[in-house]
């Protein structure tokens, strides 16, 4: 077990590395293994009269996971320094970097780009895009720039004041925005 | 393995039957505020995952149920089914079509079904298991739910990269 | 105490009342006082027979302040029902209700309406220029439309990889949108 | 009384001096994530308020002071300072002009002063409630806070309005 988990460990903080980059140009990010969370754990010295942590029921707690993420000129480490839409890059830069490592038939995301400005919105697209056409994405959005990178659009409404929903599909416009098409070349 | 539909009835404000095809690529969901966005995501939590009423949004497991208003009465029962493409054979079950459902009575409980056979619920999370559809779910990004990530423990973090190996 | 705390309630309440007609078209809500919060007290047998409730120090409980919105056509009651938009008005028509009972040289509001489509976005302004005349409000946002309303525009940027803010202060290009031209003449 | 301007110094990514002058009605503030627009919401609450570090996304007092980076080294102290407007004698203080203003040494403690005069925080705060500033600071709504009004208990609400009263 332990095994696997190192080998999906490398590949999770291989794929983040490279989605931190994507995100922060010029800045860097990485994954750490952590000593565990010291909360329920006892220190014991072992035979050897070295200092080992141990959970009170004697097993050997497993070491945590730690995000480091430095945007470039910026200082280093500490996640709460990061700003909202800073944070909501990180957080998606870790998410993408999961389902790379296994991948899942379908994923939704409500509402994930809320806090990002319009240069960051494109890099969430740009990300996205990528795994067009590995899995599918329903993708919930007030933001215009999302609208237009989709395949397809469902409109959610309530006839005036009825309480009950129904969903429209339509397809988008055949303008994919500029920004995929730009994107398409290069991938 | 693909979603190729979503159909809800009686479930939260869908009081009439819904129905959502997909296909392979990006589906964008738009609409007002209140009009019903994330109470899709809720369908699909609770048709798929193993999480209590609060990772619905509802206090009880009775509130998921369309709740009525002064021109129409509440709903009896709610349904909320997904249909999977199986050409691929990635999940083992001889069909080329896999459809779970999750049906609840007002007042009484829940049945689950796959491809029509009554099944337990542990049936249908052993089903989605073997998809990649993690227990946890960490495929379902709820509203708001973008920064818990970052908040949470590093022991958190591991389990959800555990769940991934 | 209590005399004033009544009288500054109902203020808030009738503020509230009228803000959520403005920001729920159809739908109403209002404020209750409702029985204490049952933490911490005893059920104690009065002189006079009656059950009162009392904190264990002996003090009578104040009574808290519910919340209840209906937006129209919609079952009422439970804020949780709400969506996530529709809770960003319910907050923000509580908020103007404490400003407009106990006025404040300035306010400061940190992308308040990231949560809202377009329509309450306008309602949101709308609500917004109400006050323009007898406050300050420093509003961040990243929205276009919220862009619009502004007396002046302060852009805050980071030179290249610098990590230092600067601030730039830019009066908007005369037109103040149209939403805002119609607005002023209802005012 | 209206707040004129603000001016930050060495405190939090405000390495160098900025000031934003301020007239009635509503100033907007844009820019990319992560340019500054939060920590001058930060630097408001960290000279008006009686928060304490986490109030500012700090974990210590220091942590409020300019970090650095390979291209410039850290600040040695950090000021904000505000300065309003009391043409209308709202504040009983006989000026014109009310500036309170916070210093913050590095591995030093806080100094306060209201036009000039050194004095304790306690004093900053009671000018500050007379002008309907409450110690709360419900004027100020941070980034990602405007819904935990909602998810605070009748309680909490009551003693909102008991500060406006
Ligand atoms: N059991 C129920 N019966 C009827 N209506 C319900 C029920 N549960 C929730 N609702 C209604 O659903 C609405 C919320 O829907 P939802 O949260 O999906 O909105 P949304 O489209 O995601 O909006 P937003 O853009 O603000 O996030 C509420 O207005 C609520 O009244
Ligand atoms: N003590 C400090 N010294 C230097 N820089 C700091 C310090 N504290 C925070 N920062 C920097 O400030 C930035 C965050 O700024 P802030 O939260 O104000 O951004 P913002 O403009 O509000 O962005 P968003 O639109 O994403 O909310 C971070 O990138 C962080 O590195
Ligand atoms: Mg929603
Ligand atoms: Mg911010």
């Amino acid at each position: 077990l332990i095994a696997r988990f190192d080998e999906t460990f490398a590949k999770v903080k291989d794929h983040f590395e490279a989605g931190i980059a994507a995100l922060f140009p010029g800045g860097h990010g990485t994954l750490k293994l952590v000593a565990p969370d010291m909360l329920g754990v006892e220190q014991v010295v072992g035979e050897d009269g070295a200092e080992q942590v141990q959970l009170a029921d004697g097993e050997q707690p497993d070491p945590g996971v730690e995000i480091v993420v430095k945007p470039a000129g910026k200082p280093a480490g500490r996640l709460n320094l990061l700003s909202g839409g800073e944070k909501s890059l990180v957080a998606l830069a870790f998410l993408f970097a999961l389902f790379l490592a296994r991948p899942s038939p379908f994923y939704v995301l409500d509402e994930v780009e809320a806090a990002l400005d319009d240069a960051n919105i494109v890099r969430f697209l740009t990300l996205l895009n990528a795994h067009r056409g590995s899995a599918q994405f329903l993708v919930i959005t007030h933001q215009v720039r999302t609208m237009e990178a989709a395949d397809v659009l469902y409109g959610v409404t309530m006839a005036q004041n009825s309480g009950v929903s129904t969903v429209v599909a339509r397809r988008p416009s055949g303008k994919r925005s500029a920004i995929f098409a730009q994107y398409q070349q290069k991938a | 393995m693909h979603l190729k539909r979503i159909t809800m009835k009686g479930f939260k404000s869908f009081a009439d039957r819904v129905e959502m095809t997909f296909e392979p690529g990006v589906a964008v969901v738009v609409g007002p505020n209140g009009s019903g966005k994330s109470n899709i995501v809720d369908a699909i939590m609770w048709l798929m995952s193993s999480a209590p009423p609060s990772g619905m949004r509802a206090e009880t497991g009775q509130d998921v149920l369309y709740l009525g208003s002064a021109a129409r009465p509440a709903a009896g029962y709610c349904e909320v089914e997904a249909v999977f493409d199986n050409e691929d054979q990635s999940v083992d079950i001889p069909y080329t079509e896999v459809s779970i459902k999750r049906r609840l009575e007002r007042g009484g409980d829940s049945t689950y079904s796959i491809n029509g056979n009554v099944v337990r619920r542990l049936d249908v999370l052993e089903l989605l298991a073997d998809t990649g559809i993690g227990k946890d779910m960490h495929s379902i990004i709820g509203q708001g739910k973008i920064d818990r990530l970052l908040a949470a423990k590093p022991h958190d973090r591991r389990s959800a990269i555990e769940e991934a190996a």
